[in-house]
């Protein structure tokens, strides 16, 4: 961060297994200066991630970090500081990353390593998993390495490396390996190559590494993979006819949708319109404080239909106040009515707003309840939030009530292309009513095992424990309505001889599909708890908070305490927490967080004398690493 | 195995492993006033992860109380007792206590087992469940000492000898040659000798985890910290 202070190395060592990546970056820095300076560490990391863990070495003094419950966390902060500000040390960045940063004091020629590690259970999207690395070391590295390894039992289908920061020069750097089961990729620039130009001092490395792949999908159960008395099942069958369906597309008009917004609506609209499958049936619906629809009724996307839709679009203006509740009703009155055995079994709701409501009912808690009632069950709710300060919880809990889910659309210049981007990851169902079931008593803490729908491209992924760890082999049975009837598939999951699979790789034998499953279900009871009761919230709540402590992740229920170290007699603890959506609206100057602990005496000398008093307890045993 | 003292009062503990060609017994307590031995064998890995070196852990222990005629030997397979001619045989697959008049047995399914010596002693024997395919691991024992004042002042052993506690002084921290670590000179029974600070697991409360103990470290199997050397504790057979 200052040209006195040399990054000695810098290291992202990924693995990923089953689709759960995990991701270790240690930097290694010197300050060359005769001064203490202020060494900053800042990483980017993905959204979607929990950071597991973090340290801070100087001069062979390790600084370790620790998770506790949010609150906890808090007292412990605010009554150690009695005023000044505190500080986030997580913040957001972009669309889809998160950075983490802390600085430190360094005396005069002395070295700091910081290591961060972090997990995250890679999503299917488009047919394809992404694993994401942000790489922005400020200067020339010596030695700069990344290195990731996948490891997927059934097969890998491909492997594209790319990044904003690939630039023909670094291309031919990225080593690529693919075998079978196996994908290594590895790049390691030297100091002159990171340079912009043979003189230069700054760095061509800046930006996102992004690792697309994929696995080979069995078409029947799915793949099942069993380790260490955990299972995780994926099932993402793609080889399937598509099914039509009703969609009614809900369309903020209001004022503020004025100017760039509308415009970027419009457009996605008519690609999306364009890409309608003929089978499917379609309404538009735009809303400000009055409703109006295209026609009444949904039509079938003929050309001449879609044509005429098109025309409709075109003349959408923005004006007047917001009313989301009328907006949503309406459509949902629409898809009901319709509902019929002439119409395709599969209904959704695209909600495309901006704003908050202003006008008609406007409590957002009777709107949730509203919408959900009128839907009760029958169709699926996806909503689209245009801006900063759009409320978007308010869209991601009407998403998940209602067997959806909410995306952002940053108003960039790409927003058409967004929207047109998550109309495709839904454009595309292939089955309704997915159960995922394992008949008898072999497993037990099963995540979410029922999915309203499945989209083409995308993955289903249950997790659970065995009752016993001894058991290699249980019954599955997968049940699903296609275009045609219903159909299942029974089979038995059985353990693979991993070693053979993955001979040496001592990680893969390790607990990452247990993590996965912690991953997983945290996921599900964080998201739980927006549709529960008040009573089952507290338990929900309960339970997410165990998982995250138990196994150290840092989630919105969880804090990081980092403790590093400040003055010469005094250390400082600072908090790392997981963003939630609303976090991630502010995009206001974070808070400064400082805690003060005690410090830790380092080279202390201890003197043992004479037997240990009556009221303490020794402890003598023997036990394996 | 990795071997833990832990010194309370000096809110330290001290911690080396013992580590020799698997199926060798070692001698953990012996206290002839009492009649009190403890015996355990070692076991190895099913293989050895390449450039990894062996490690080693108790895989079946013999515990002797001459006074009362018992024999006790603990297994991960089963756990068989014997007092005065009669026998019995425990599975680690099912909850059981047995309260016998000079010995109490507490099996916890698959994962400990307690043993009461009337009058002496309570010893805990954890078992390490692993996966039965895991391609490297095997299950493996525990044992602790959870209570041990009414050992003689003649109790010997690996463990036996910390019994009655151990004295010891350790100078300031210097750079080890693990760069992770830090090392220290240890003045104890009349040696010096290089320790690095580390940690160990205690797997009492969470057998899944363990709960880690900050440790100074000895190296060279407990060289100079234990009367003698590791291989003086061997002997022919659990009993």
């Amino acid at each position: 961060s200052l040209s006195q202070i040399e990054v000695q190395s810098m290291r992202v060592d990924c693995k990923v297994a089953s689709r759960f990546a995990h991701t270790v970056m240690t930097t290694k820095a010197l300050n060359t200066a005769n001064a203490s300076q202020e060494v900053f560490f800042e990483v980017d990391l993905p959204k979607t991630a929990f950071i597991t863990n973090f340290s801070i070495e100087i001069e062979g003094r390790i600084y370790v970090s620790e998770v506790k419950e949010k609150e906890q966390a808090r007292q412990q902060y605010e009554s150690a500081v009695s005023s000044g500000l505190t500080a986030g040390l997580v913040k957001a960045s972009g669309r889809n990353m998160e950075t983490f940063s802390v600085s430190v004091n360094i005396a005069p020629q002395s070295r700091v390593t910081f290591t961060l590690t972090y997990e995250e259970l890679l999503q299917r999207r488009l047919g394809s998993y992404e694993i994401m690395i942000g790489v922005r070391p400020k200067q020339l590295v010596q030695n700069f390495e990344i290195v990731v390894d996948i490891y997927e039992p059934n097969g890998i289908a491909f492997v594209d490396v790319n990044g904003t920061f690939i630039t023909n020069e670094l291309l031919p750097l990225v080593k690529k390996t693919v075998t079978d089961k196996k994908a290594h990729v590895y790049f390691s620039p030297t100091l002159d190559q990171q340079k912009t130009c043979s003189d230069c001092e700054e760095t061509l490395v800046d930006g996102d590494l992004f690792i697309r792949y994929d696995v080979n999908h069995p078409q029947d159960i799915g793949e099942i993979q069993i380790i260490n008395g955990y299972f995780v099942h994926f099932f993402a069958p793609d080889d399937l006819p598509q099914m039509p369906k009703n969609v009614v597309f809900v369309i903020d008009r209001s004022g503020s949708m004025e100017g760039e917004k509308m415009k970027q609506t419009r457009e996605a609209l008519m690609t999306i319109l364009s890409e309608l499958h003929e089978d499917d049936y379609f309404g538009l619906v735009t809303f400000d404080d009055t409703i109006e629809s295209w026609r009444p009724f949904l039509s079938k996307a003929t050309p001449e239909n879609v044509t005429e839709a098109k025309e409709f679009v075109k003349t959408i203006e923005a004006r007047h106040m917001t009313d989301i509740n009328k907006g949503l009703l309406f459509a949902v009155d629409m898809l009901t009515t319709e509902k019929s055995h002439s119409f395709p079994d599969m209904s959704m709701i695209i909600l495309l707003t901006d704003g908050r409501p202003s006008s008609g009912q406007r409590d957002l808690s009777k709107i949730q309840e509203n919408v959900q009632n009128a839907i009760n069950g029958s169709m699926s709710l996806f909503c689209l939030g245009f801006g900063y300060d759009v409320d978007y919880s308010l869209l991601d809990t009407l998403a998940k009530q209602n067997d959806g889910l909410a995306r952002r659309v940053y108003e960039a210049s790409d927003a058409a292309l967004q929207l047109q981007g998550f109309y495709d990851e839904v454009a595309t169902p292939l089955l309704l009513e997915v159960n995922l079931n394992y008949p008898g008593n072999a497993v037990t803490d099963l995540t979410q095992s029922h999915f309203r729908q499945f989209f083409k491209g995308s993955e289903i992924v249950v997790a659970g424990r065995l009752q016993e760890l001894e058991t290699n082999t249980f019954q599955t049975e997968v049940s699903a309505n296609g275009l045609g009837d219903q159909f299942v598939f029974e089979g038995v999951a059985i353990a693979e001889e991993w070693d053979s699979v993955f001979p040496d790789q001592e990680y893969i034998f390790g607990d990452f599909i247990e993590r996965l499953w912690a991953y997983l279900t945290i996921q599900q009871l964080l998201d739980k708890r927006e549709k529960c009761s008040p009573e089952d919230k507290e338990n929900t709540t309960a339970q997410a908070l165990d998982l995250s402590l138990r196994y150290n992740f840092v989630t919105p229920l969880t804090s990081m305490v980092v403790t590093k170290p400040e003055t010469e007699d005094e250390d400082e603890t600072l908090i790392a927490d997981k963003l939630t959506e609303d976090q991630r609206e502010d995009t206001t100057e974070p808070d400064l967080s400082a805690l003060y602990a005690p410090p830790q005496k380092a080279g202390s000398v201890y003197q043992v004398q004479g037997l240990k008093p009556q009221n303490l307890i020794s402890s003598y045993f023997v036990d394996g690493d | 195995p990795h071997f833990i003292i832990e010194l309370p009062d000096q809110n330290d503990a001290l911690c080396f492993n013992i580590d020799h060609k698997p199926g060798t017994i070692f001698n953990l307590v012996r206290d002839p006033p009492t009649g009190i031995v403890v015996n355990g064998q070692i076991i190895g890995d099913k293989k050895i992860i390449p450039g990894n070196k062996m490690h080693t852990y108790f895989g079946r222990f013999g515990i002797v109380n001459e006074k009362f005629g018992i024999r006790l030997m603990v297994s991960t397979k089963e756990i068989l007792v014997s007092e005065r001619g009669k026998h019995a045989n425990f599975s680690w697959t099912n909850n059981k206590t047995l309260e016998g008049l000079n010995m109490d047995l507490q099996v916890i399914k698959d994962r400990s087992l307690t043993v009461t010596l009337r009058n002496s002693v309570k010893f805990l024997i954890i078992l390490h469940k692993i996966w039965k395919m895991h391609p490297y691991h095997q299950d493996y024992l525990g044992f602790y000492t959870l209570d041990s004042h009414l050992f003689s002042s003649n109790v010997h052993g690996l463990l036996g000898q910390f019994y009655h506690g151990v004295n010891f002084e350790v100078s300031d921290l210097f750079p080890g040659k693990d760069p992770d670590k830090q090392d220290a000179n240890m003045f104890v029974k009349g040696n010096k000798l290089t320790v690095t600070r580390g940690w160990k697991r205690d797997f009492r409360q969470d057998v899944k985890n363990g709960e880690k103990v900050p440790c100074w470290f000895i190296h060279n199997n407990g060289t100079g910290l234990l009367d003698g050397v590791h291989t003086d504790y061997i002997v022919s057979g659990l009993f």
